[in-house]
């Protein structure tokens, strides 16, 4: 398109510059652009576009796909998580995966959770997805609040098994990804009670369906929880846990352990440890949803470029919409608040990792402002986010109503984020917790 | 809060608690680091302020929880300024690192729409302790308009520079080539309701419905 080629022509700097000080450096550069050529010119990973399918139609692909990128990525011997995320995105974008929840909840959970023989236990067969898991922890009636989660698992000294129960409809697990339909196993997060004293939530590795034929295990119901506002591809579930018996090997036992006689021994003293996994999620949301609202960006921009209309002047040509300054005014704060929250997103994941180590090593003392900062910034970055694509589609006229603009895609995938993995406004005063201390 | 007024030590994002001014420096240049102690001062000030109406309802005998309760808008408010002033910070960092003049400049540009931008957005929270004046908001509001027209010339360019590929955006619109009308018709032909040229349902619907209002 001529008007595209013209402003790429008269810009004042070098893209390529900027791309690698978003990727860290040139050599991430290449690497990320030749593993994502890869998976973009895949003739496997072609099908009709997703708003023509039927919700079936829809998993049925998911599920298709989700498997065929693990043979893939294994014959392309692409380990490294980033890399791994890199192609995932491209291959399946902005379309829930059949694997998400066990390679981003499940696994991390087990590792981070584990003692090193329940890491043994289960980690290889995750690894070949024999196992493969989701995370279940929010219910029909209980989201945020830990606390007020329903499900129970009451320890039996006489066969060393935990009794896990749903007592309640509203206890329900819901929402859980990939629970419905796909996964054979779940981490679920129970109140833990022994001999009538409540020791709160711990989480226990539950196998949730036959691993021959994936029937429904006894005891549990599992199911589709029904169509969303988008992530037509996930199968997010609900499941029911009518008295399940578990071993008591089954309980993630790394930072506390109930013997066989049913005495209670926690290992560290800092319970939220347990909650490393929601975190470090919370981390690199900040930056997906800053992802997605460039994305949004990049669309109404390139085509405030293209789409001509009305008239500035009386008589002449239709300008570009671009140069209207209402667009300039809906668009360009959008576009500088994507790198900010890019480069802050950044920020927050470097951090956890640089103090995860510490962490895993025993040393908690940053823990709580990583925990206010990473709340605050899910929060922040998410909700700019869902207001901003909104402003995006809007500034596209009618177009951005249609499917075919991709807004509706990206929205549904990036803006849930608001509301999963902690409540935006929860998130905010679990910050303010930290704020009123200091 | 608390550690704060107590002089004692504070957590590194939090140290800017300990040492914020009463007026701005803000001028027409819009130096990097005056915007930063501007939303440094906003969060500083919203956070005692949350902590004081919590404090002040526990003094007059409210319980803990229900003072939480009775603080939450300003606490959430306090929140979010906290997370705003560390995206402008963690932003003005990546303005300052060595690099291409040229793409410093446009960072440049870049952070200061996006700061400016949000100080007129939530102007109450800068004027209502005289932090900031009416002209100065007026200035800020001048300056965004200004940026507007310096960051035109670059704005199809800074989307590029996310790299996205076409895959990822998925959108008749947002596509690289620019070749935004002969692919919306294309995605149209697309629609399962052209199959065919008449849809099963006229004859089941619209035809009887023609058909009976002859009689």
């Amino acid at each position: 398109n001529p008007d595209l080629q013209k402003e790429r022509d008269t810009a004042t700097f070098d893209p390529l510059l900027l791309t690698n000080r978003i990727d860290g450096g040139p050599e991430k550069t290449r690497r990320r652009q030749y593993i994502q050529n890869l998976a973009a010119t895949d003739p496997n990973l072609v099908h009709k576009h997703i708003s023509f399918m039927d919700r079936s139609e829809e998993y049925d692909t998911a599920v298709k796909n989700a498997c065929y990128i693990v043979k893939r990525l294994k014959e392309l011997n692409i380990t490294d998580p980033t890399e791994e995320y890199w192609y995932r995105h491209i291959a399946t974008p902005h379309e829930a995966s059949a694997m998400a929840l066990h390679t981003g909840m499940f696994m991390p959970t087990v590792r981070a959770q584990s003692t090193p023989e329940q890491y043994k236990h289960w980690i290889p067969d995750c690894e070949s997805y024999k196992i493969i898991g989701t995370y279940a922890q929010t219910e029909m009636g209980h989201g945020t609040f830990l606390r007020g989660l329903e499900t129970t698992a009451t320890y039996s000294p006489m066969t060393e098994e935990f009794i896990l129960n749903s007592p309640t409809v509203s206890s329900l697990k819901w929402w859980p990804g990939n629970l419905g339909k796909t996964t054979n196993h779940a981490v679920v997060m129970a109140h833990l009670t022994i001999a009538g004293k409540n020791y709160g939530m711990h989480g226990f590795v539950v196998q949730t369906r036959d691993m021959d034929d994936h029937t429904t295990m006894p005891g549990i119901t599992l199911g589709d929880i029904g169509p969303k506002f988008g992530y037509g591809s996930n199968d997010n579930g609900f499941m029911k846990l009518d008295h399940v018996r578990v071993p008591r090997e089954n309980m993630l036992a790394k930072f506390a352990e109930v013997k066989k006689d049913g005495t209670y021994i926690a290992k560290t003293k800092n319970t939220k440890l347990t909650y490393g996994t929601m975190v470090f999620i919370r981390a690199m949301i900040a930056g997906d949803a800053a992802r997605g609202l460039a994305q949004c960006c990049t669309i109404a921009i390139r085509y405030s470029a293209v789409r001509r209309q009305s008239e500035i002047k009386p008589g002449d040509p239709e300008p570009q919409i671009m140069d209207f300054q209402t667009q300039q005014y809906k668009l360009f704060p959008l576009l500088a608040t994507s790198y900010a929250l890019l480069f802050a997103g950044s920020s927050i994941r470097d951090t956890y990792f640089r103090i995860e180590k510490d962490i895993q090593r025993g040393d908690t003392k940053e823990l709580p402002e990583l925990h206010c900062l990473s709340s605050g910034l899910k929060a922040f970055n998410s909700w700019a986010a869902n207001s901003g694509m909104e402003v995006c589609r809007m500034s596209c006229g009618g177009h951005g109503y249609s499917q075919a603009s991709g807004f509706p895609k990206i929205y549904t995938d990036v803006t849930p984020a608001c509301t999963y993995e902690g409540e935006n406004t929860v998130l905010m005063l679990q910050c303010a917790r930290f704020l009123m201390k200091m | 809060a608390e550690a704060a007024v107590k002089g004692q030590p504070l957590a590194p994002t939090l140290s800017y608690l300990a040492n914020t001014s009463s007026r701005t420096s803000l001028t027409p240049q819009f130096n990097l680091d005056s915007l930063v102690a501007a939303y440094q001062h906003r969060a500083a000030r919203l956070i005692k302020a949350a902590a004081s109406r919590f404090q002040g309802l526990m003094a007059k005998g409210m319980a803990r929880e229900d003072a939480w309760n009775a603080s939450s808008v300003d606490l959430v408010r306090a929140s979010d300024a906290h997370c705003h002033q560390f995206v402008i910070s963690t932003f003005v960092s990546v303005v300052n690192e060595k690099q291409n003049k040229d793409l410093q400049k446009v960072l440049k540009d870049l952070c200061q729409l996006y700061a400016l931008y949000g100080i007129s957005k939530n102007s109450g929270d800068f004027l209502e302790d005289g932090y900031m004046t009416g002209e100065q908001i007026r200035m800020v509001e001048d300056g965004v308009l200004v940026l507007l027209a310096v960051i035109r010339p670059n704005a199809v360019t800074l989307v590029d520079a996310f790299d996205f590929n076409d895959r990822i955006l998925d959108s008749v619109l947002g596509r690289y080539d620019g070749q935004v009308y002969d692919n919306l018709l294309k995605f149209a032909q697309e629609s399962p309701l052209n199959d065919t040229d008449v849809h099963p349902s006229y004859y089941k619907y619209l035809k009887p419905l023609a058909m009976s209002s002859k009689l």
